[in-house]
């Protein structure tokens, strides 16, 4: 564990704690897209199948478990809480799953480590991931609308995102055999469509005014 | 040495 696999770990678990949180107080989850949120889920839930047979740390076990738990919570508020649903603007959200996840699945079977469901599994989380935030990136271009998109989560998985990049070159130069294409590639992907975010979201908070950063 | 057996990252 290096400082920069921390730090990012760290902006990962408070991006999406705090959009939990945000969705909690506010009691309303405009802006936020279910479809990314969803895939999100999907992707700890199809991640994190090792989890009780791989056991590779408390720290490792303990934050899975809180991914699974905070991602699969606030897919339940946008769609079953009685008030935050009110606020899910479905005829915004509008991209097909079907357009991301056959992809995924598509590639997970012919380009993996090891052809096992696990291995099969793990890696269809990993290109998931990177083409996960595609909903958002719709929904904010079609709406316009950053307000109610926090600056915090963008910020936070935007850290996150270079930390990890951090992360693997520090453990390139410093672990014997410590290459990993796939998760790099997805990753940089991942990075890339993330920077096209932000660029919306700076674009935006420029010619928007005001922006309102919650406290 | 060879690379562990599963994946650690999140």
């Amino acid at each position: 564990m290096n400082i920069f696999r921390l730090a990012g770990d760290m902006t990962h678990l408070a991006s999406v704690l705090v959009l939990l949180l945000k969705i909690h107080t506010i009691k309303s989850c405009a802006g936020i897209s279910l479809k990314t949120q969803e895939l999100y889920a999907i992707v700890f839930a199809t991640r994190y199948l090792d989890i009780f047979t791989d056991f590779i740390s408390l720290y490792n076990t303990i934050m899975k478990l809180i991914f699974l738990g905070s991602s699969f919570s606030i897919v339940w508020y946008i769609r079953q809480h009685k008030i935050v649903r009110r606020s899910y603007d479905k005829d915004q959200d509008t991209f097909r799953y079907v357009f991301i996840v056959l992809p995924c699945i598509f590639l997970a079977l012919i380009i993996n480590e090891k052809f096992t469901f696990k291995e099969v599994m793990w890696t269809f989380s990993l290109y998931l991931e990177a083409v996960a935030i595609l909903p958002q990136l719709v929904l904010l271009q079609r709406t316009r609308n950053i307000d109610n998109l926090t600056g915090q989560y963008v910020f936070l998985l935007g850290a996150y995102r270079a930390l990890y990049i951090l992360n693997w070159i520090y453990r390139y130069f410093t672990e014997p055999h410590y290459i990993h294409w796939i998760p790099w590639i997805a990753g940089i992907v991942q990075t890339l469509l993330y920077g096209d975010f932000f660029y919306y979201y700076f674009h935006s908070w420029k010619n928007n005014k005001k922006l309102q950063l919650p406290a | 040495k060879e690379q562990p057996q599963g994946h650690d990252e999140l």
